[in-house]
């Protein structure tokens, strides 16, 4: 694409393509848009993430990463149409411009560039990362169970041919370690947001215990409105809950790390399948399944505005 | 390129709690090399498993002998690959 107003977003894209992408959206919109390398990968690729900023100092932040699982093409490919959104409603949309004049947003959108890669090149259902475990001819973690939030208990295996595979220790991964890094120095998100596909699902804490995070009433009647929003736009069901009551125990879990950093509103997605297709979704649903996850976005950061803590 | 010729993903639904743990006993059998894309939780969830082709018969004789229902979601995941791959090259031939 030669701007990012030509660039087809109802198509699947390379790592390449994307980091091409967000290149061009960064030279488009220099006051707006910036790009912040947050580390390297197990074989070495860049980690970066877009900053969305209308100005001032550690302003409270955002965070929203997507495809974390590699093979979960929808979300990256969700991620690149969120980054064009931003930037064409931050001035059109009030409600939108008024959390961008008092927020920053950071999106991860290929959290897993590895497995990303991989996927593209090798092995379509790829879904871990790329690092290699002594002792064991298998490759990779899973990087959603490689956090430090209930680590090693039920819930993630030990098994290192395992898709479930937790890694030797929390924040083994580079691609994990990186995110805890940069969000620990940063020190003020106030929301975070873990993209992935498919069930259709609103998710919040806990997955690594059945014990009810203390917000769980804020965060359930937000989940419900969030969905609301989702759905009223092309009806597209989804349930909410916690984790752990709503699909099974999941241990060393993105969301759970960040909501006992004293992120409140720590929310993880579970995007569309309506055709049986799992995560070979058809391009053609790339901008609707875009577009609706964005109005539940929208409720998430509105409300994150709207009750400072 | 990893071929998934065959693979077939089938949607499980388990009646109850004993036919979920059932199908989690599929999940330790390694020699399968079952790829869940849901993972068994609750009764009445579906439960998604891409089985390769090898595999194939094994899996639906131990599902019919359990009496545990399922239905083929996605008969042959390759098919389904390779549409894919037209799709992104056409997009990409648009843009040339």
């Amino acid at each position: 694409a030669q701007s990012t107003s030509t660039f087809n977003y109802a198509t699947y894209h390379t790592l390449e393509e994307i980091y091409d992408f967000m290149d061009l959206l960064v030279a488009e919109n220099p006051q707006l848009v910036s790009k912040i390398q947050i580390g390297n990968t197990f074989e070495d690729r860049p980690i970066y993430v877009l900053k969305f900023s209308t100005g001032g100092d550690n302003r409270p932040a955002i965070w929203i990463d997507t495809g974390i699982h590699s093979r979960e093409w929808v979300t990256q490919a969700s991620g690149v149409w969120f980054a064009k959104k931003i930037t064409e409603d931050y001035g059109q949309d009030p409600t939108f411009t008024a959390i961008l004049d008092n927020m920053d947003i950071y999106l991860e959108i290929v959290t897993n560039p590895d497995g990303f890669a991989f996927t593209h090149s090798t092995n379509r259902m790829w879904r871990k990362t790329r690092s290699r475990t002594p002792g064991s001819l298998c490759i990779g973690v899973d990087p959603n169970r490689n956090w430090d939030a209930g680590f090693g208990q039920p819930g993630a295996s030990s098994n290192p041919c395992s898709e479930t595979y937790r890694g030797k220790s929390a924040n083994s991964e580079a691609e994990v370690k990186s995110i805890v890094d940069f969000v620990q120095d940063h020190g003020n998100f106030k929301a975070f947001i873990s993209i992935h596909s498919y069930s259709q699902l609103l998710l919040y804490p806990y997955g690594y215990t059945a014990d009810p995070v203390p917000d769980k009433e804020e965060l359930d009647q937000l989940a419900k409105s969030a969905v609301n929003a989702l759905s009223s736009l092309y009806g597209t069901k989804y349930k909410y809950g916690s984790i752990i009551k709503t699909i099974y125990q999941a241990s060393g879990g993105t969301i759970d790390w960040s909501y006992n950093q004293g992120i409140k509103y720590s929310f993880t997605f579970e995007l569309r399948d309506t055709g049986f297709r799992g995560f070979l979704l058809p391009a053609s649903q790339i901008i609707p399944t875009a577009q609706e996850t964005w109005l539940a976005l929208l409720t998430i950061m509105e409300h994150t505005l709207n009750h400072p803590y | 390129n990893e071929d998934f010729v065959g693979h077939q993903v089938l949607r499980i639904t388990a009646g109850d709690q004993a036919q979920v743990d059932k199908v989690k006993e599929l999940q330790d059998l390694e020699h399968l090399q079952l790829d869940f894309w849901r993972d068994p939780a609750q009764a009445g969830s579906p439960i998604d498993v891409r089985v390769p082709f090898p595999s194939i018969q094994s899996v639906k004789i131990f599902l019919e002998a359990h009496d545990i229902s399922y239905k083929v979601m996605i008969e042959d995941v390759q098919l389904l690959l390779e549409e894919e791959q037209a799709q992104m090259s056409a997009a990409r031939a648009r843009v040339r």
